[in-house]
């Protein structure tokens, strides 16, 4: 397209040396386009159609038939399952950012695990990365989301047959919103309140069988399914879940940190915060998760804005791109150095992140709180912004961004989404200004 | 807050509500392509509205209010403190890692970015700084000045500074945003996807429009 060349020709960098700085390296924006290359040279990797025409359910199907397709072809890809990074960007390509039936047991299941499982539990992990089991994490409550401190479910130790007895009390008690919950996942790593002998010790980690591994039925005692349609991400199952006096052995609870002992004793964990570690985790990749959702958006807008004309701002020199209008430049340029800028926040919040990790490994938790609080104000900030540059660069694009052609519809759904996942924005503002105030 | 007022020591991530700073900006006083002065505006108001919210979450718990109930009365304050003091982090970190960057084609486009992201943050934070008269109104134009510069000057660099991102059109899943440019065609061809294409005529055409036009 002429425009698009003009534009290409005007710049004053090499976009490969920039997209090296994006991405950390040269090596890796290499191996991204490695790994693009051989999507396209796939077509069982493709939808065979927009992704925007299909049902909910057409959705989670297509999705659930290029995950498994995707994890088969892993070797023939030349894809390594332990490399983070390449494995993520295959996904975008293959799967998009709509979601999986994997989706949760790859950034929240594994992690917990890797996390909170004592040295007798390792058996879990190897369960979970052999995708032996499905897994995925469940600690928001229908009446309960950020606030830990009341959740209803109930763990309580029974010594005489070593087990936990899994409750959910009330209505509001039901496990809702966590991802693949529905209908996907097998095992679940549950959060609720464990109790011995009538003493409540507040919120723990317990690894849950939901469904039979042959059969794929609810557990005796299990209830279990879809939440429903959501603005966006509905090719994920987001499910509820109750439970009935549903019993799991003693070792079934996280014990890494906190332990319980056959006869009922309770070990404190080091630190009240290391519980946390899944969400410090999460928060942590959702800072340059946002930011690419930006540039997603904000790619789509300012291409777009390159080649749409429109008015005349010298009378008879003939319609100008929209991209030259002042306006337009202001709504989304700063836009655009937003998500450069929280890019490069979230990589150095994540070269934080491993630092603090390997200490806690250690039993050094000393940074630990102060990671949780930035973090914190991270989340709520950089998603507020988020979703408002995604917002104009929707109506950058006039009438057209408004359609589903654009894509715009599901990156905003999906990214606004993280103004509610993982603590509610106010709460995470709540949580810094506390650090804040002691400071 | 608390630590800051009783001189206690203080981590690097909360260090600047005990620096030394001036009473007045100098953002229009900066020698060419210096933005420190834009960061010492973001220290400023993150400082100003944390000692804000604390000074007035003391003078509720004094006025006999529990320390809950203090809490959720001052609590648009407390978070207005806390956004602010994440955009200074967001702020700092930004002029951090673009002041790493080695290739100059590069690190020159990422400072105008910088640049453009320091004005553009700051008078939409302004009236944490005009409120106490660190920032003027010269100022202030100073600033937008400077952001309307920038706009011009990152105008023919905006497609490549997309395209750096390398999103393939796969990723992407946007005809508007499609890499070659080539939108009209390819949203005339997605529209013919759409289900409702699948026949002429719709059978609500038969069920409810055309008795509803013999009525």
């Amino acid at each position: 397209h002429p425009d698009m060349a003009e534009e290409r020709r005007k710049a004053t960098f090499d976009t490969d040396e920039m997209a090296a700085v994006i991405w950390g390296s040269k090596k890796y924006m290499m191996r991204r386009r490695e790994i693009t290359k051989k999507v396209e040279e796939h077509p069982e990797l493709h939808d065979p159609y927009s992704q925007a025409f299909m049902t909910r359910e057409e959705g989670v199907e297509n999705a659930a038939r290029k995950a498994t397709t995707m994890i088969r072809m892993l070797d023939e890809l030349g894809v390594d399952p332990l490399q983070f990074e390449d494995v993520f960007h295959l996904t975008n390509e293959v799967i998009g950012i709509a979601g999986h039936p994997l989706a949760l047991h790859a950034v929240m299941f594994i992690p917990t695990l890797q996390a909170q499982c004592s040295d007798e539990q390792q058996h879990w992990i190897d369960l979970a990365y052999n995708r032996r089991i499905i897994g995925t994490y469940a600690q928001t409550e229908m009446g309960h989301g950020t606030n830990l401190k009341k959740l209803e479910t109930t763990a309580t130790y029974d010594p005489k047959t070593q087990e936990f007895v899994l409750h959910s009390p009330t209505r509001t008690s039901m496990k809702w919103w966590p991802g693949n919950l529905g209908k996907s996942s097998n095992h679940a790593v549950v959060v609720a309140n464990l109790v011995i002998n009538g003493e409540n010790y507040g919120p723990h980690n317990f690894i849950v069988q939901l469904r039979d591994l042959e059969t794929h039925q609810p557990m005796k005692g299990i209830t279990v399914g879809d939440i429903g349609p959501k603005l966006a991400y509905n090719d994920t199952d987001n499910g509820f879940l109750s439970f009935d006096h549903y019993r799991i052995p003693r070792l079934n609870m996280l014990m890494k940190h906190a332990r319980v002992a056959p006869d009922g004793s309770y070990t404190r964990p080091p630190h009240a915060k290391v519980g946390y570690s899944a969400m410090v985790y999460v928060r942590t990749h959702m800072i340059t998760h946002q930011a690419m959702f930006a540039a997603y958006a904000l790619t789509t807008a300012v291409r777009y804005s390159a080649v749409r004309r429109q008015g005349e701002i010298k009378p008879g020199c003939g319609e100008v791109k929209i991209l030259d209008y002042q306006t337009q430049q202001h709504r989304l340029l700063p836009q655009l150095a937003r998500a450069y800028a929280f890019m490069f926040t979230g990589r150095a919040v994540k070269s934080v992140h491993a630092r603090v990790d390997k200490d806690v490994a250690k039993g050094k938790v000393d940074e630990m709180a102060e990671l949780h609080y930035i973090l914190s104000g991270l989340k709520a900030v950089v998603t507020h912004l988020t979703g408002e540059a995604i917002e104009q660069a929707r109506m950058s694009c006039g009438g057209h961004g408004y359609s589903k052609a654009s894509n715009i519809f599901e990156i905003y759904g999906v990214a606004i989404g993280g103004c509610t996942y993982e603590g509610e924005n106010m709460v995470m503002l709540q949580q810094l200004a506390k650090y804040l105030m002691r400071a | 807050a608390n630590a800051a007022q009783s001189g206690e020591g203080l981590s690097s991530l909360v260090h600047y509500l005990v620096k030394p700073h001036e009473k007045h900006s100098l953002i229009d006083k900066e020698p060419n392509n210096d933005y420190s002065a834009h960061l010492l505006a973001f220290e400023w108001a993150a400082r100003r509205q944390v000692m804000k919210a604390y000074e007035r979450l003391l003078s509720l718990t004094s006025r006999g209010l529990s320390g809950e109930e203090a809490w959720n009365e001052n609590a648009v304050e407390l978070n207005r403190a806390a956004r602010l003091h994440t955009r200074l982090y967001i702020a700092q970190k930004f002029y951090d890692s673009v002041h790493t960057v080695v290739d100059a084609g590069c690190r020159a486009v990422l400072e105008d970015l910088l640049h453009l992201h320091l004005n553009y943050e700051l008078i939409d934070m302004a009236y944490y700084l005009l409120e106490d008269g660190y920032l003027s109104s010269q100022q202030l134009d100073h600033m937008k000045e400077d952001m309307y510069r920038l706009l011009v000057k990152l105008r023919p660099n905006a497609v490549s500074l997309v395209d750096s991102w390398d999103y393939s059109d796969r990723e992407l899943r946007s005809v508007l945003g499609r890499k070659d440019g080539h939108v009209y065609e390819h949203l005339y061809k997605w529209a013919q996807d759409s289900q409702l294409n699948r026949t002429q005529v719709l059978p609500s055409f038969e069920k409810y429009l055309k008795p509803m036009m013999k009525e």
